[in-house]
């Protein structure tokens, strides 16, 4: 039989995992800063 | 923790858009975290409908939010790919609604150690702490369970974790993604000051003597009883298993002491919906006779009905014997109501009877299907474990089936298979936007309580696989052979689903196993409709009207707060700017100096205001002391 579609690719990543492997630097690793909040 | 200030909050019902990029299975999940917020916050959901602030929902790169409402009109949430999982849509929501990590909050010190050379270099900064004037703990301890926390390897180097709790037994607990735990529920709850929910309605596990405001109906021939044990059955509740001595209680209908065909009807207390729809949700143990059954009715209460009019919902028959297990029944309820429960006594020779425990009644859809494993954890000793659910049909008649494997060491996979099944000849292919919901049910006695873990997957019809056709087209085509326990042939399409549904760390935490008993609840239901494009409705006032027009000087940014444009001024440690736009610079020389100037200009004008006061008084008495003689009266001049 062919191999089931894993779509997480056998991997269990948590949601910084996901934006680091995209490049992402978010702070705190999901959070989006507004510009006084940057400041 | 939450972002002090009370501009931050969100009107407890939040518009939202979700946006055309958005991938259907996302749709979906997105739309079942909001159920949950539903039935365990008094946060509520509603399509945008000009709205001046709202959370715009789309598929960016990457999991991300801002932390509270910004107040900037269209207010943006990724949910990117990999992002569409329910216990993240609710955590990057959270955020939204002005909540930080957990272990960034000020007192995270004394609770977990940060291992600061184990993370990636340039990275640090994501492990920051909160002062107690940025945020706030909400008076609520440390939170090991939160959805908000990182797990243990966030940001590591190597293969240490960069996390380690002061209490170790909760290392392979921080970071789950699973649901709300209690204390998340708690400081949503008090920031938001909630008392109730839209879509909760009652959860009894009869542990407390009024059972639940529950009455015995005088149209019977027999009494539930509130037991912690029967001698034929069960030996204890379900809500603990019996683990807790003096405790555990559950209501029982002995069949065995009554004639066949005698009832005994137990009513729930007046209930209120306020969605027209309800899912009830039980266990039930037979140790009386096969015969034996369980009638749910409804009494609803109207107008013209003040005594309320029994309408039968489900007669439940076949009830094995020796188990609890767990039912679900569906209502459709707008008027006040009673839930009725009617035990009937059947023929056949009976020893003990019908027993009923953490029973759950809530505003949302109940699922499907319910495939409930016994003996599981025989399984997870087997390294060739793996099992098949039984076959189900989806609503639209479309066959399917449920693959777990339990063969990696740390965690267990699930994935769905369509199978050939009787109504393929009238069904559409490939399959077209079917999603699946697979929840392994955390089995806590009050729904409000569980962290029950779900994915989704969903058909999407153009898909292709490696041999060119469509992964979802009908299982008799692209299909394998495959035989049913009892021999019976049939065809299964690959399996779509994932290999980290849970780990076993997690699935031996909670109550996923009780008694040795697992449930996964299953959904399949038809999303097409939400590949309609959202309608975008003109806002009341939008960020870009108000702002157009008003210019923030000095790189202040233009917000739109209660119906006005105002300005949020930058500032640093020891300079700002003010005013309406942030027009005036400041800083703490500048106020020293002001300060310094004001009191020396104060005591020059006090200085100035004595001396002329003290000139003044003294020419006046000089003047009248030289004008004396002339105007005084002499007499006795003689004298």
């Amino acid at each position: 039989a062919p191999e089931n579609f894993d779509v997480d690719g056998g991997l269990d990543r948590d949601i910084f995992d996901i934006n680091e492997d995209l490049g992402l630097d978010l702070f705190e690793g999901d959070i989006s800063l507004d510009g006084v909040q940057e400041r | 923790n939450s972002i002090v200030g009370e501009g931050y909050r969100w009107p407890h019902t939040i518009p939202y858009v979700l946006d055309d990029s958005l991938e259907m299975n996302a749709r979906g999940v997105i739309l079942e975290a909001f159920e949950r917020y539903r039935l365990k916050t008094c946060i509520d959901f509603k399509p945008w409908s000009g709205e001046a602030n709202y959370i715009s929902v789309f598929k960016g790169s990457g999991c991300w939010s801002s932390v509270g409402n910004q107040h900037v009109g269209k207010q943006n949430l990724s949910i990117g790919h990999n992002c569409d999982r329910t216990a993240t849509v609710q955590h990057e929501f959270l955020h939204a609604l002005g909540f930080f990590h957990e272990q960034s909050r000020s007192d995270r010190d004394d609770y977990v150690s940060i291992i600061w050379d184990r993370i990636t270099p340039g990275k640090e900064n994501n492990f920051k702490a909160y002062t107690d004037e940025e945020t706030d703990s909400l008076n609520v301890p440390y939170d090991y369970n939160s959805v908000m926390h990182y797990s243990k390897t966030a940001f590591q180097i190597g293969s240490e974790p960069t996390i380690v709790t002061r209490i170790s037994d909760f290392m392979d607990v921080i970071g789950q993604r699973l649901d709300f735990s209690d204390h998340d529920l708690l400081k949503l709850n008090r920031l938001y000051n909630c008392s109730s929910s839209l879509s909760f309605m009652d959860s009894c596990d009869f542990e407390l003597e009024n059972v639940c405001g529950m009455i015995q109906s005088s149209e019977d021939s027999a009494d539930w009883q509130r037991v912690s044990q029967v001698p034929e059955g069960p030996e204890s509740d379900h809500s603990n298993m019996g683990q807790c001595k003096g405790s555990g209680f559950f209501m029982h209908f002995s069949s065995s002491s009554v004639n066949v065909g005698d009832t005994a009807v137990l009513e729930s207390r007046k209930l209120y919906p306020k969605r027209g729809f309800q899912c009830l949700q039980f266990f039930l143990y037979n140790s009386g006779h096969e015969n034996d059954q369980l009638d749910i009715y409804i009494r609803e209460y109207s107008g013209d009905n003040v005594n309320g009019i029994l309408i039968l919902v489900e007669e439940i028959k076949d009830i094995p014997l020796g188990s609890w297990q767990l039912y679900h029944v569906t209502l459709k309820v707008t008027n006040k109501f009673r839930v009725v429960f009617r035990g009937v006594r059947g023929a056949g020779d009976s020893l003990g009877g019908l027993s009923i425990d953490d029973i759950n009644l809530s505003e949302t859809q109940c699922p499907h299907h319910t495939w409930h494993i016994r003996n599981f954890t025989q399984y997870l000793s087997d390294p060739n474990g793996a099992l098949f659910s039984p076959p189900f049909y989806s609503s639209k008649g479309y066959a399917f089936q449920i693959y777990m494997t339990l063969t990696n060491l740390t965690k267990i996979g699930i994935y769905f298979h369509l199978i050939s099944g009787a109504n393929d000849d009238q069904l559409q292919w490939p399959c077209p936007w079917q999603q699946a919901t697979m929840t392994i049910l955390d089995q806590n006695p009050d729904i409000r309580q569980r962290m029950s873990n779900g994915r989704s997957i969903t058909t999407d019809p153009s898909l292709t696989s490696d041999d060119g056709n469509y992964f979802w087209d009908r299982p008799s085509k692209v299909g394998t052979e495959a035989f049913f326990p009892n021999g019976t042939q049939f065809k299964r399409s690959r399996g779509y689903g994932s290999s980290s549904f849970i780990t076993y760390e997690r699935l031996k935490s909670r109550d996923f196993i009780k008694g040795n008993d697992v449930y996964i609840l299953l959904t399949v239901e038809d999303i097409s409709h939400l590949n309609s494009t959202q309608d975008e409705p003109v806002p009341t006032s939008s960020v870009s009207d108000l702002c157009a027009f008003f210019r923030c000087e000095n790189d202040g940014i233009c917000l739109v707060r209660n119906g006005n444009a105002e300005c949020r001024c930058p500032s640093g440690e020891d300079w700002w700017y003010m005013g309406k736009r942030c027009e005036k610079r400041g800083s703490r020389r500048d106020t020293i100096v002001i300060a310094t100037s004001s009191t020396a200009a104060v005591f020059a004008l006090m200085l100035v205001i004595t001396l002329v006061s003290v000139y003044c008084t003294r020419k006046k008495y000089r003047k009248e002391a030289g004008s004396h003689p002339a105007n005084t009266t002499l007499e006795n001049q003689y004298a």
